[in-house]
């Protein structure tokens, strides 16, 4: 564990709590990508099976834990308690388009031929574009709420932060994941053109708003 | 790259 390990998780964290607190808060998921959320869950489930299988600390366990559990509690809030909030027509980006291409590309480009390395891969890839339907409902509503822009500041920034994680590992320990990396560099690419809203409109203060 | 090691990033 270095610094910028603990700084992507701790920013893992903070983005899924401040989703969880706007929706709870606001009573409202206006803003957010229903479809988003299903392709976090499914990189959750996927991801964390392992819980059952391999134990690597309490850290370790609690955060997936935490994920799953955050996860899930925000499905439920869409779909269920708040679903009334949901903004169905925005959200219409065809997730069919990424859970089909990161399925087959797990099958063939992976570490070992197993289910468990499989799901992993599959998990890793779909998580690189989990965010899409996300960032195409922000450009079709050609805004978002602050809060939204936080939250998504938030969760960008923890695959930026795993690269330099990667970066340390790779000097301090030769240890290295092509995988992780490759994925990891496609998520935070999609990010910078938010990034760059963020910096120059939301921190200071004005409202994200796409050029008309 | 160790294949077999375990993946303990989050």
């Amino acid at each position: 564990m270095n610094i910028f390990r603990l700084a992507g998780d701790l920013s893992h964290v903070v983005a899924v709590i401040i989703l969880l607190l706007k929706i709870w808060k606001t009573r409202s998921c206006a803003g957010i990508s229903g479809k988003s959320q299903l392709l976090f869950a499914i990189v959750y489930l996927t991801r964390y099976l392992d819980l059952f299988t391999t134990y690597v600390s309490l850290y370790n366990s609690i955060m997936k834990i935490l994920f799953l559990s955050a996860s899930g509690a925000t499905l439920y809030f869409m779909y269920g308690k708040f679903r009334g909030t949901y903004d169905h027509n925005h959200d219409t980006f065809r997730i069919e388009f990424l859970l089909i291409p990161c399925g087959l590309l797990s099958l063939v480009i992976n570490h070992e031929f197993t289910v468990m390395e499989i799901l992993w891969t599959f998990s890793i890839y779909l998580e690189s574009v989990a965010i899409l339907p996300q960032l195409f409902m922000v450009s079709k509503t050609g805004e978002a709420e602050s809060i939204t822009s936080h939250y998504l500041f938030a969760l960008g920034s923890y695959r930026a932060l795993y690269l330099l994680n990667w970066i340390h590992r790779y000097i301090a320990e030769s240890h290295y994941d092509l995988i992780a990396i490759f994925a990891g560099i496609v998520q935070t690419i999609l990010y910078c053109d938010f990034f760059y809203l963020y910096i120059t409109k939301v921190l200071k203060g004005k409202k994200l708003q796409l050029p008309a | 790259d160790d294949d077999d090691e375990v993946h303990d990033e989050l």
